[in-house]
């Protein structure tokens, strides 16, 4: 692609989390990710490039609007320090809609990459919107984007979707550093039981058909959406979420 | 809006189903309101207007390539006569991403509603992508839409975005039908206990704070995956949907 990438500034790591399809945990796998990094030492940052429905702010109970010094935009930082910057975070309230067409949004993205004073950081977690369309063309192509980790869920429509996603990454070149299933089965709170909600998982045969690392797999817990509800996500820590961000 | 609106043709009822919000079940909504609408008897078409993550093709088994006759393109048509239009039916694969940015998702969506022989139909049912950009302003300024069915889950997350999506049907006046509550709760198939694995539901209580009619719930079903992978909606039956669509 002919257009100039942005530099890397002070970035170490850019690492974007997609999947294509919507709903899956995008959000969610890149704020439990982005937690787990910090926990354990590394200065981490997230921009929330969905920027018509933003969620990053609300799962970390921010609210607090971004100050701007000498033109540059400071990022919110979390309870445990992660920076972070969200169109939610700019809007008056959550629930106003941000009605702009592409260029307008290629144009937002672009300053949360170059005025946001991101400073140095071990990690910046890009979530990205579902689809294929304007935000994924001009991150692929702008960022300096080192790798991909996907998002997937159980059904066949999902992994048709995310093998959309997995293509665009491929057709463009932007390294893909593996595949997560996630909501991959429920234990019954009450009988215990293993509740296949979505059809039995096989993120690790989509992995292996497109020759990806398959990073595990997260089960559906009840428990999630109270802490993301709650703005409470660096309080939630599982196991498998350990396994992953290795 | 100073956008001309195209012209009704012989369509009666032009239905948009959307949230804001992806994964929700806006794909499923529209099919089974499609499916029911055609059971009692009325002609019915679906456009689906997710460009880039189109599933209604899937949902319904579809495969075959739409035909072209004198510059007309003719929809594909379901088991029980559904008339059809969803992007994947014109891709190669259906795991071929479309990169397209929004001008040329805009231009697709004219071709789908002007050039395809959609005929006289009572209904022709909306199917929406996730977000507030391109789709939905194009659709909203230039389609003659008499309403919107509005899904939403439990989660204060989903409440809020699909709010967003609310607050751009308001600013744009187009009139909304309603809103439902998909995945409210669900129901062990083991030991028959209810677990509201999103939260406790809420769509009665953002309806009522936006002065829409609420439409119902609908509660999760493993069994609902398996239909929409098999690509059999149309066999899919409860009395809940029945309601709804009443
Ligand atoms: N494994 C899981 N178990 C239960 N709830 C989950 C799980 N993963 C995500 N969720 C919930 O599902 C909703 C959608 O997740 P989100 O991360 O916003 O998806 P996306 O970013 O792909 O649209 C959120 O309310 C989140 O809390
Ligand atoms: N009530 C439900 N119970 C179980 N699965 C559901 C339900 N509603 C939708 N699904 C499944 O969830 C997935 C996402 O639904 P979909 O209609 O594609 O959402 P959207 O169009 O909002 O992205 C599909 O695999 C569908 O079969
Ligand atoms: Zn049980």
């Amino acid at each position: 692609s002919m257009i100039p990438k942005f530099g890397k500034q002070q970035l170490k790591n850019i690492i974007v989390v997609t999947s294509g399809k919507g709903g899956v945990g995008k959000s969610f796998v890149s704020s439990i990710l982005a937690s787990y990094l910090r926990r354990s030492g590394m200065s981490v940052g997230i921009l929330d490039a969905d920027i018509t429905g933003s969620s990053i702010a609300k799962f970390f109970g921010l609210r607090e609007r971004p100050i701007v010094i000498a033109d540059k935009i400071i990022p919110v930082q979390s309870k445990n320090g992660i920076k972070i910057i969200s169109m939610n975070l700019l809007l008056p309230e959550e629930t106003n809609p941000v009605l702009w067409r592409g260029p307008l949004i290629n144009k937002i993205l672009q300053e949360f990459y170059e005025r946001v004073d991101w400073g140095p950081l071990d990690i910046l977690v890009l979530d990205l919107p579902p689809g294929t369309s304007d935000t994924h063309l001009t991150i692929y192509q702008s960022y300096p984007v080192d790798g991909i980790i996907f998002v997937s869920t159980p059904q066949d429509l999902a992994a048709m979707i995310v093998e959309k996603g997995i293509n665009m990454a491929k057709i463009m070149n932007v390294p893909i550093f593996g595949l997560v299933e996630n909501m991959s089965h429920l234990v019954c709170p009450y009988c215990n039981k293993e509740i296949e909600l979505y059809g039995p998982p096989q993120g690790a045969k989509v992995a292996e058909l497109y020759n990806l690392n398959f990073l595990g797999k997260i089960p559906l817990d009840p428990k999630i959406s109270t802490f993301t509800d709650e703005g409470r996500i660096e309080d939630y820590s599982n196991d498998i979420i350990k396994e992953i961000s290795d």
